[in-house]
């Protein structure tokens, strides 16, 4: 792994709020198919970071039980460690018992104290997930919580903090995206990774996936992450220049960028250069980042973060194990 | 069987620290790679 500048402290989250415990304790979550643990905060921690979050007090639950186990977590921006425990989890009106979950024992200050939201609920596959313990997930299946095994997240064009989109357990609403659904398998059922067949920049294919792409799709994470390898070549496609905000271009050259194309299940899904530029403050920023960590089994690696699930409303089938888009309402 | 969770767009990291008066330099020396959030021998 080659550690380079990071940018994501630049990006915002999107988060929704559960409740722990009898009675509920709330709390406001990344809901995160990058990653497959739940915790919170807890009053076990005594850090800056927790002091600063809504923190899950075990001993006013009276469904709480504990377990005698420790574990560190790891985030691309941060690690922490929890404890883990079990309780009830209310999700709007549904009642998941039993619950495990991981009550934070130490959370750095960077980035957790300056996050807006207190935990994470992790929403990937059990295999990733802290071994011999249930996913949230798999408890409202085996629970029969769900209508149907299908989680789905829709981003606003517009957000703001009072809504920036909803996830929803157990279904799709047609009424939040547009045409076709498009299905890609999942290759590997630990993350929500899919193939990718080719990148195009505007009307030039890059054969950079001739030999096959990995994509994670998480909405746990915020920008385009494109393989190390190509983010020179790609900055030079697109005329952006680095700098301490990253990678940046003329504001009044958006518009004449090239639209971005992947190839996946044999359709194009375009990204145009409104979606794909953030404008900070006047500061037009190319929304990508760079990782050197390829997929497991040897592929170029890219994100699909909230950036590209903008554009794009997307299904976590859990049934058929696959992920589908369309176009974004 | 079917919830709907409205989800909030928070604020950056960089935009809570303005509001708090932290310096921001320290940020831009930090380095990692976003990828190894997905290293599984890391979890």
């Amino acid at each position: 792994v080659a550690y380079e500048p990071l940018t994501n402290y630049l990006d915002s989250f999107y988060f929704g709020e559960i409740s722990i415990g009898t009675p509920p304790q709330n709390f406001l979550v990344l809901f995160d198919p990058g990653s497959a643990n739940l915790w919170v905060p807890s009053t076990y921690c005594q850090t800056p970071a927790c002091g600063n979050h809504a923190r899950f007090n075990p001993s006013l639950s009276s469904t709480f039980s504990s377990i005698d186990v420790t574990y560190t977590l790891c985030y691309g921006f941060g690690d922490l460690s929890v404890a883990l425990g079990y309780d009830t989890v209310t999700i709007q009106n549904i009642i998941i018992r039993n619950q495990e979950f991981g009550l934070s024992l130490s959370e750095p200050s960077t980035p957790f104290y300056y996050l807006d939201f207190d935990g994470i609920l992790g929403m990937a596959y059990p295999g990733i997930g802290i071994s011999g313990y249930n996913t949230l997930m798999q408890n409202m299946l085996q629970q029969s919580q769900l209508a149907e095994p299908i989680f789905s997240f829709y981003y606003s064009r517009n957000p703001t903090y009072s809504y920036g989109g909803e996830v929803i357990l157990g279904g799709v609403d047609p009424q939040l995206y547009s045409g076709e659904v498009l299905w890609a398998p999942v290759v590997q059922e630990l993350y929500w990774k899919i193939s990718i067949e080719e990148f195009s920049i505007g009307l030039s294919a890059t054969s950079w996936c001739s030999q096959g792409c990995h994509g994670i799709v998480d909405t746990g994470s915020f920008r385009l992450t494109i393989p190390g390898q190509f983010m020179s070549a790609f900055l030079q496609a697109l005329g952006a220049e680095e700098s301490d905000y990253g990678f940046i271009v003329n504001c009044s050259s958006v518009p004449s960028m090239p639209t971005l194309y992947f190839t996946i299940s044999g359709a194009q899904l375009p990204l145009p250069p409104s979606v794909y530029v953030l404008n900070n403050d006047g500061t037009c920023v190319v929304g990508v980042e760079s990782t050197y960590v390829p997929s497991a089994s040897g592929q170029p690696l890219w994100i699909l973060g909230n950036l590209f699930l903008r554009q794009y409303y997307s299904i976590f089938d859990l049934a058929n194990n696959r992920v589908g888009f369309a176009q974004s309402a | 069987g079917m919830v709907r969770i409205p989800l909030r767009k928070g604020r950056s990291v960089q935009e809570v620290m303005r509001e708090k008066g932290v310096p921001e330099g320290f940020l831009k020396n930090l380095r990692g790679d976003p990828g190894r959030k997905y290293q599984l021998n890391k979890s």
